[in-house]
């Protein structure tokens, strides 16, 4: 689940364009 | 006067913030459904890491922060994210919400198990954001100047984040001297919010910490 995730994580992640629309 | 790159910047920007926000079913979560202290908790998270994934859409569309240095762009998100939050949920808290809305997102906040020692500077930033009646250019241009601080920990090439940087403050000089001309001050005292937002952000680490323990 995305609240286990750390903020670094969801940077990245959003940053790679993994961003669920 | 704004000139024509000054005035395609502040388009560019509201544009990009408008378009990135939490999305609407959560935010009517937020409003309408009951809730217990465990289902607020993860509705909070949720919002969270939502308005993360939104800060970063939107940052993206900042010109020139593509191409900074990978690392450094996120550190730089990594170091603005909280402050960027706070000046989000602000500027909900100023807009002129249905009857009763205001109240019970405010009460989801204070029920959240968050001390009240942080919920109320959080409360007397909202409401100081408020009292200037910021346009929707000044919170775009105010969020991206955030974003792009420097002095962010880990931040390597400061010289190229501040190349960015200073159009912008530039930018949002004019505007506030266009929007608010018998209010000479009114730069001075947006720039004054950003220093309140970094004494939340320094807080937040105790806030988490507070939460999880309640």
């Amino acid at each position: 689940p995305a609240s286990n995730l750390g903020l670094e994580d969801i940077i990245r992640k959003a940053l790679m364009g993994n961003m669920e629309e | 006067e704004l000139s024509q790159d000054q005035q395609a910047l502040i388009s560019y920007v509201v544009d990009a913030h408008n378009k990135h926000r939490i999305p609407q079913d959560m935010a009517r979560k937020l409003l309408q459904e009951q809730f217990n202290a465990e289902e607020n908790f993860l509705l909070l998270t949720e919002m969270a890491t939502s308005h993360v994934q939104v800060l970063v859409e939107f940052t993206k569309n900042i010109p020139g922060f593509q191409s900074l240095d990978h690392e450094d762009q996120i550190a730089l998100l990594k170091g603005s994210a909280v402050e960027a939050m706070f000046l989000r949920s602000a500027q909900v808290f100023s807009k002129k919400l249905p009857n009763g809305h205001t109240e019970v997102l405010e009460d989801r906040i204070r029920q959240s198990g968050i001390s009240e020692e942080f919920i109320t500077p959080m409360f007397n930033f909202y409401k100081s954001i408020g009292e200037l009646q910021m346009m929707q250019e000044e919170h775009a241009l105010l969020t991206a100047i955030t974003i792009l601080s420097p002095d962010r920990p880990y931040v390597k090439d400061q010289e190229a984040v501040e190349r960015l940087q200073e159009p912008m403050l530039e930018v949002l000089r004019k505007v506030c001297k266009l929007q608010h001309p018998h209010e000479p001050q009114h730069f001075a005292r947006l720039l004054g919010r950003l220093t309140e937002l970094r004494t939340l952000n320094h807080h937040h680490a105790e806030v988490l910490e507070s939460w999880r323990m309640s």
